[in-house]
């Protein structure tokens, strides 16, 4: 019974995807890419056409579709986030890109330094996609001249994992670094639903239902992604620290939280994963136009987003309206009959049993979330 | 109660990636 409602789930989910990608006319592109001007990602997508013609099995464009992602960033830089941003496109031209026997694309450092070299005394037009929402910006940075008397830092350990760009760099630190990955790893997030465990490691951490999710943890273990990963990773930790980077969607911050596992290894709370918990599109009052103008150093004031629609990225709001209506209609009713499905089921059990059963952490389906 | 003063207070800070194990290919450049 449980493994049908996990399958209706999953098809649920996928129809979803299948729906918002038909309604955008593009067959493959995933709704969340769409915000990017085709012409950015012209030299991304044509290089596994090639590569497929040659005979190479090649994987989906939404799983190799990539970016330089901002992986750190200076005090002083006020124009990038790390994890969410990813360069893709300088001058609306794409990312240079060169392709290896496989078909795979990896950044032209040696090209993208000369565009910044052009660019000394002047700004350089930078295209930014972010993973809030799938949104697409542009970010003029400005790009300074080395001052002639200035001396490259050079490391005494000779480093090979870090090979230079093979161009002397004649501006100076741009206050950010960067790293080609996949745009779909800003989407590996878990959404907290509630707190199902009173006073357990997620309440005393502070995690706040429905405005938080985890993007991250410790060492960076997340990063590969899986419905069940945060799980295994929690499990693993039972009876230790674990440092979580947890985003809030009403304050638009990150913030880093350390959880105490209990020896039952759980969190505390019920996540959701997937395409319905994405990090969604930050929304501002109208005030802070207003604010930008009077104030030198404003600070923008995020209005908190709805849950109805704080999925949807802005750029396809009108698709998945109608599905999510269906859910929340269910919403009064199956989920009641399944939770006394499962109650009636724990009542029953044996007390080995129930142990036994509450390590397997098992989603409610009618939330697509799994509980950990 | 949601403590909003202490969560303002992260708005301007980033998370430093660089020591992360990551899907990325190739090197860091800054």
């Amino acid at each position: 019974m449980f493994r049908i409602a996990k399958n209706l789930v999953r098809t649920f989910e996928q129809s979803v995807q299948d729906t918002l990608a038909l309604s955008q006319d593009s067959s493959n592109l995933d709704a969340f890419f769409q915000s990017i001007p085709p012409n950015l990602l012209s030299a991304q997508l044509e290089s596994p056409v090639d590569a497929v013609s040659e005979g190479v099995k090649h994987t989906n464009v939404n799983e190799t579709l990539s970016g330089l992602r901002i992986v750190w960033v200076d005090e002083m830089q006020f124009q990038l986030q790390s994890f969410f941003d990813y360069i893709v496109g300088f001058n609306d031209d794409p990312v240079p890109v060169v392709s290896n026997q496989h078909g795979f694309s990896y950044p032209d450092y040696r090209r993208i330094t000369s565009i910044f070299n052009e660019h000394c005394g002047r700004t350089l037009k930078v295209n930014i996609w972010s993973a809030k929402g799938g949104t697409f910006r542009d970010e003029y940075i400005s790009i300074i001249s080395k001052e002639s008397d200035d001396l490259d830092d050079v490391s005494l350990n000779h480093d090979e994992r870090r090979p230079s760009s093979g161009e002397a760099h004649q501006f100076q630190a741009l206050g950010f670094k960067v790293q080609w990955t996949p745009l779909i790893a800003s989407t590996f997030t878990y959404h907290i639903l509630n707190v199902n465990i009173p006073d357990g490691p997620a309440q005393s951490a502070g995690l706040i239902p429905d405005e938080d999710y985890i993007i991250g943890c410790q060492d960076g273990l997340l990063a590969t992604g899986g419905e069940t990963l945060l799980q295994d990773i929690v499990r693993s930790r039972a009876n230790y620290d674990l440092v979580l980077y947890v985003y809030n969607k009403v304050s638009d911050c990150v913030r880093p939280i350390t959880v105490h596992i209990g020896p039952d290894g759980r969190l505390g709370c019920n996540v959701g994963y997937g395409f319905l918990h994405r990090i969604p599109t930050v929304k501002h009052c109208p005030q802070q136009a207003q604010q930008q103008g009077q104030d030198d150093n404003p600070v923008p004031v995020p209005v908190p987003v709805e849950s109805e629609t704080a999925f949807v990225p802005s750029a396809f709001t009108a698709p998945p309206v109608p599905t999510k209506k269906k859910s929340k209609n269910k919403k009064g009713t199956q989920p009641l009959a399944m939770d006394d499905y499962f109650n009636e089921g724990r009542d029953k059990s044996s007390t080995a049993a129930k142990s036994a059963e509450s390590d397997i952490l098992a989603p409610p389906p009618q939330k697509q979330s799994s509980s950990d | 109660e949601v403590d909003r003063v202490m969560l303002n207070k992260w708005r301007q800070w980033n998370v430093d990636m660089t020591t992360w194990r990551s899907i990325g290919s190739g090197p860091i450049m800054e």
